[in-house]
């Protein structure tokens, strides 16, 4: 047994997990052009976002703490349709 | 805190709500005080008022549905999604949906206290969208509190108020404590209760809060009631025992934590440990690796106690300034850290050389968080 919560592999359906997430919470969406022709992916970039909201490492990847925030009970109200 | 975009709210002060069917988790009398005392904490820091109908259509409609429940927002089974509502708005503006398939209380937390749970969704309903502070109500994270203890944080009252204004009624008798206010790590005022280590992390604790640093991670601040769900808060000291344990003092009681878990048999009294009777509390504590001694602080003297014997050491209490070098007045904190003894003494933290006594740097309380 762990006394704290050791970072755990990303699975692929851990990547499915998160992406239904940023679509629900971050409003990610189906993205082309420009953006994906420079190649910041639109997941990275939301990723992003919701680490900076929740004051997480900022680093557009799927980390274990990251996962660890997206998995906790929450409101299903988006985080990101607001005036500042 | 933050609103909707173009942040809409209700013209009028007088509002409706109407609870539309049950969970079975509950009975209709705690659900119903639930919902009422969620909307009072609104209404207590507002001009909102809230009255209740049992037909027809109300401003904010309440209700419980599990998966596709008539929106387009389907809920997601047990966990993950608890609850949702919608801004200020005709229609289903303003109304909340709760989802069935989670398990709610009314006050334990053995499940969702609905009375939070709902609290939250109502600030969605009046006009608020998330918070990213940690501390507050409308943080979108589902945080559990005593619903008894609650207190409107600072940050969702200042939302709230920006849209209605404060409560006009002058009642000199203003509701509740001062709203607690999340601690800023930048604050050069500020004075840590304790620090302590834990499996290679640091933990730093503030009024309910404690911020948590890992090398893997970036320092993150959280209410210690989400770690630790029965811990207390504000507290006097904590240290990291050899034996896998953390402990968290306050007064005279010492609580002990493996992992999440409370240790059976605690919280304990302080005498427990050795220390006299008429010890009302501790300042701090820090457990020394290399003696195996754990030190209690308590005004200008200090406290060794024998973790393997679990026996207080003799000759003890002495005076601080007697092993630490310069060290005068109350500690705060007290710490350990690859080799080196931080002893917090209000805004400063003094960094020693605990086997010779000497003080090395006399740094900032913020040297390590993220300022």
């Amino acid at each position: 047994a762990y006394c704290v919560p050791i970072p755990q592999e990303v699975t692929v359906e851990d990547e499915y997990f998160a992406e239904s997430y940023l679509k629900n919470f971050f409003n990610l969406t189906e993205e082309t052009g420009p953006t994906i022709r420079r190649g910041i992916s639109p997941v990275s970039k939301k990723l992003s976002e919701m680490q900076r909201f929740f004051g997480l490492q900022i680093t557009g990847t799927l980390t274990a703490d990251t996962l660890e925030m997206m998995k906790k009970a929450r409101c299903g109200v988006p985080d990101t349709n607001v005036a500042s | 805190f933050s609103t909707f975009r173009n942040s809409p709210k209700w013209e009028k002060n007088r509002l409706t709500y109407r609870i539309e069917n049950y969970t079975p988790d509950m009975s209709t009398s705690e659900v119903d005080d639930s919902i009422e005392k969620a909307l009072q904490v609104w209404a207590k820091v507002t001009p909102l008022r809230f009255t209740r109908i049992y037909s027809g259509t109300a401003d904010i409609m309440i209700s419980f549905g599990p998966r596709s429940h008539g929106d387009y927002y389907p809920f997601d089974g047990p966990d993950g999604t608890l609850a949702h509502a919608f801004a200020p708005a005709p229609g289903i503006g303003g109304d909340a949906h709760f989802d069935e398939d989670e398990t709610f209380t009314f006050r334990s937390n053995t499940g969702y206290v609905l009375f939070m749970v709902a609290a939250h969704e109502f600030g969605h309903s009046l006009g608020l969208s998330h918070s990213n502070d940690p501390g507050a109500l409308m943080y979108p994270v589902y945080t559990y509190r005593n619903p008894d203890t609650f207190v409107l944080p600072r940050d969702d009252v200042n939302g709230i108020q920006s849209l209605y204004g404060p409560n006009p009624d002058k009642d000199p008798v203003q509701p509740g404590p001062e709203p607690p206010t999340t601690p800023d790590a930048c604050d050069s005022t500020m004075v840590l209760d304790a620090i302590t280590t834990l499996r290679g992390e640091m933990f730093f604790f503030k009024n309910s809060f404690f911020w948590r640093r890992s090398p893997q991670r970036n320092i993150q601040q959280s209410l210690i009631t989400n770690f630790w769900p029965n811990a207390p808060i504000n507290i006097d000291a904590a240290y990291e025992s050899q034996s896998d344990k953390i402990f968290l003092f306050k007064g005279r009681r010492v609580w002990a934590f493996s992992g999440y878990n409370l240790v059976r048999g605690y919280p304990k009294e302080l005498s427990s440990f050795g220390l006299p009777r008429r010890l009302r509390k501790i300042d701090a504590a820090l457990y020394d690796v290399e003696s195996g001694k754990t030190l209690f602080f308590v005004g200008s003297s200090y406290y060794s106690y024998d973790e393997a014997k679990q026996t207080m050491d003799q000759g003890f209490p002495k005076r601080l300034n007697r092993t630490f070098y310069g060290l005068k007045g109350k500690v705060t904190a007290a710490f350990q850290y690859k080799g080196y003894t931080y002893i917090n003494r209000g805004q400063d933290m003094l960094e020693y050389n605990l086997r010779t006594g000497r003080l090395l740097r006399v740094l900032r309380n913020s040297y390590f968080l993220p300022c």
